[in-house]
């Protein structure tokens, strides 16, 4: 069973073309899980980062000043959450 | 097992087995109106089931809804399970829907990719592919998504088997999308094909593949903008509307595209709720609201296919 132990989901908010096109360097064969798509500054994009590179890639987005937010702290509690929940509703 | 429908629990998430079971009770309390149709076996061998709601006729005009085609938003699926169940109730409750199935055939589609979606209670909750081997890679899976013959292997899909948005050796590789493009192509007249994913609250027309316009996009706006208004009046989840390549970005290789493109026009894709943090892991507690809402939208372009044949 795949566990995300320490993965946090990124909200990153682009403020800029400069932004954006930075941001594409963050493409989607880096390991990263994009969870919404389409850098733009209207939208928030959200990604997954696995535990090992989110040190990288919050240093990535503060060195690039790209304003960002952490959505989920570690996504394993949420997902334990979520299979005890449905354990007792199939009880 | 749930042993029938009115005590099934709408507000948690279950697994494959419980939703198959939870079909056969629906067509089992309403044999006259859902028949399920199997059509054909996923990569793993798993039957693929779609609901069709008919009152009757020979190939009546038909629209398409399916939930799932990638595994991880359950919320998807979920909803489609709740939509079903209120289908079902409504005919001969609520004029608009006995009307529409009156006139018309609806299949609905709770989960397009049995595999993911299995994989996803047992080893990895996040997977979104279906679960085809691919030769030479050690990563499996192609997005179901990006499969289609529209725009195929074009930007916003990746030629990577570990990428997430791998769109497949070839178009209609994987057998999932194959059966649907089977059924679509073997019917023949459908005139809806509505495609359900999750999150962003947004509500989408072709294409995906391009930025150009569709000839249809002013029609194809306004059924948008009129069902998004429908489904906000509820507890005003914000949405928008818009192509799918101006609104997220050109993804190519998509089904509504492909639907688009063989003549049927009225088709569109939602990307349901989070309006919270919770992003694929939403709560069971906003499904049976995610749902409700949901169904005014669908509905209501339900209801406008039904008014505006063609």
């Amino acid at each position: 069973k795949e566990l995300f132990n320490g993965d946090q989901v990124l909200r990153i908010h682009a403020e800029s073309e400069d932004h954006i096109h930075i941001l594409k360097e963050l493409d989607e064969d880096s390991g990263l899980d994009f969870w919404t798509h389409g850098f733009s500054t209207e939208r928030p994009v959200d990604v997954r980062v696995p535990h090992a590179s989110l040190y990288a890639v919050k240093d990535f987005l503060k060195e690039n000043n790209i304003p960002f937010t952490v959505m989920i702290n570690n996504v394993q509690d949420l997902l334990d959450e979520q299979k005890a929940e449905m354990v007792s509703n199939a009880e | 097992t749930e042993r029938n429908a009115k005590i099934f629990d709408f507000a948690a998430y279950h697994d494959l087995d419980t939703i198959y079971s939870f079909m056969d009770t629906l067509v089992a309390s309403h044999p006259n109106l859902i028949s399920k149709i199997n059509i054909g076996n996923s990569y793993e061998n798993r039957p693929m089931y779609a609901l069709k709601f008919s009152t009757g006729g020979e190939n009546r005009p038909a629209i398409w809804i399916d939930a799932g085609i990638h595994a991880r938003e359950w919320v998807t699926q979920a909803s489609a399970v709740w939509i079903a169940n209120k289908m079902a109730s409504d005919y001969g409750v609520d004029p608009s829907v006995t009307s529409l199935l009156g006139q018309m055939d609806v299949y609905l589609m709770i989960v397009t990719n049995p595999d993911g979606y299995s994989f996803t209670h047992t080893d990895n909750r996040m997977w979104r592919k279906t679960r085809s081997v691919n030769p030479g890679s050690s990563c499996r899976g192609t997005d179901p998504n990006r499969n289609w013959d529209a725009g195929f292997g074009g930007p916003g899909a990746s030629k990577n088997p570990c990428s997430d948005s791998y769109h497949g050796p070839y178009a209609h590789s994987e057998v999932e999308v194959k059966n649907v493009v089977d059924l679509i192509k073997g019917h023949g007249n459908f005139k809806s094909f509505i495609s359900i994913h999750s999150y962003s609250q947004l509500l989408m027309y072709p294409y995906g593949y391009t930025c150009t316009n569709i000839p249809d996009q002013s029609e194809l706006h306004a059924v948008g903008t009129a069902a998004i208004k429908e489904l906000m009046s509820l507890y005003n989840t914000k949405y928008q509307v818009g192509s799918i390549c101006k609104i997220i970005y050109q993804a190519s290789g998509g089904s509504i595209d492909w639907t688009y493109n063989i003549g049927i026009k009225y088709s569109f894709a939602f990307e349901l709720r989070d309006t919270g943090l919770y992003g694929f892991l939403l709560p069971a507690n906003q499904i049976i609201p995610t749902a409700e809402e949901t169904w005014l939208g669908l509905k209501n372009i339900m209801e406008y296919v039904r008014d505006h044949p063609y």
